[in-house]
């Protein structure tokens, strides 16, 4: 499987996923890869998510809508209290996801988020990993495999890509 | 505002350093650099998210040492069939297809659905169907079959061992 995040200069995320699937699948078996939700979610007001792994258990957390929920909801505190100030968006929305210190999780917020769900996809015996990017300029994984192949890159930030889960 | 960002992956599992031989790390670390570089330079230079990350994974796609497009698993039956999905965080518009078979970077297949239909999932010959009418290019199933991957459907019969331990243990 492989996917990418990413955030542009206009603060909006994508997220995509490809697979070939299970080796060996029978029965037209589909794991979570093109399930919105599951192995791929975006929205700009929270994150965008990628994942790898064992789909059943990915579909069954709902994993990429389970982050970006997560993330979205802790930010709530930070979002009523400056939301007089906040810019809004066509919709009349307010821009949270402008570039924004002022407004932004951190970092080990976002983290530990997504560290949460994948140690809860592991309690139910799932194996995999995530990607994501927010739009707040976090760039990161979680998995709970020896290793993931992965890389980032930012505007701020040489590419690393990396392998092992010790890298 | 000049920030961008972008994260890839290309698969999880058992990856530790006496699996992998040098050779094979320094190929995919390639491929990776690669794949991050091509996001990159669409970002750096003003494009959206989304045509960053269809042409970072078509890159993906398109190397045979990763499980998608080029390179993808066999099915039971001997077949390479691809899911992929695309999703746009500004406005939630979302495309994903499910076991086709023939488009070569099956993610400008995801794409085109949520562009180009008023559906978000397309599945089987008519997700195939779908992507000759959209003019996606196609590939023979001999362009997605490897060596590697057969002889990963191999081992699972012949050893008896689980897809899990095809796919995490040996890659």
């Amino acid at each position: 499987t492989v996917g990418a995040v990413a955030v542009d200069k206009n603060g909006n995320i994508a997220a995509g996923t490809s697979t070939g699937g299970m080796t060996g699948k029978k029965w037209g078996r589909i794991g979570d890869s093109p399930i919105i939700g599951a192995g791929t979610y975006a929205r700009n007001d929270s994150c965008g998510i990628s994942a790898t792994g064992s789909g059943e258990y990915f579909i069954r957390l709902g994993v990429a809508h389970e982050i970006c929920s997560r993330i979205r909801f802790a930010f709530s505190s930070t979002r009523d209290t400056a939301q007089a100030n906040v810019p809004k968006d066509k919709h009349g929305m307010p821009q949270y996801y402008i570039h924004s210190n002022e407004w932004a999780l951190d970092d080990d917020v976002v983290q530990a988020i997504a560290d949460n769900v994948i140690a809860e996809l592991g309690v139910l015996g799932g194996t995999g990993g995530i990607i994501y990017a927010t739009p707040w300029g976090q760039i990161g994984y979680s998995f709970n495999t020896p290793g993931m192949y992965r890389g980032k890159a930012s505007n701020n930030a040489p590419a690393t890509v990396s392998i092992y889960g010790d890298e | 505002q000049d920030n961008w960002s972008i994260v890839i992956h290309g698969g999880a599992g058992v990856l530790e350093r006496d699996k992998i031989s040098p050779e094979k790390d320094a190929e995919i670390r390639a491929a990776l650099n690669f794949a991050l570089k091509t996001g990159s330079d669409i970002l750096r230079a003003g494009g959206t998210s989304m045509d960053a990350i269809a042409a970072t994974i078509m890159t993906l796609e398109n190397n045979e040492n990763f499980n998608a497009g080029k390179g993808a698993v066999f099915t039971w039956d001997g077949k390479n069939e691809m899911d992929a999905s695309i999703m746009d965080g500004e406005t939630l518009a979302a495309g994903a297809v499910a076991g086709v078979t023939a488009t070569k970077n099956p993610i400008l297949l995801a794409r085109k659905v949520m562009t180009d239909s008023s559906h978000v999932f397309l599945s089987g010959d008519g997700a195939n169907k779908f992507s000759l009418e959209m003019g996606l290019e196609q590939a023979p199933p001999e362009y997605f079959a490897t060596d590697f991957r057969r002889q990963q459907l191999e081992k699972m019969k012949s050893q008896k061992i689980s897809s899990y331990d095809v796919d995490l243990k040996f890659g």
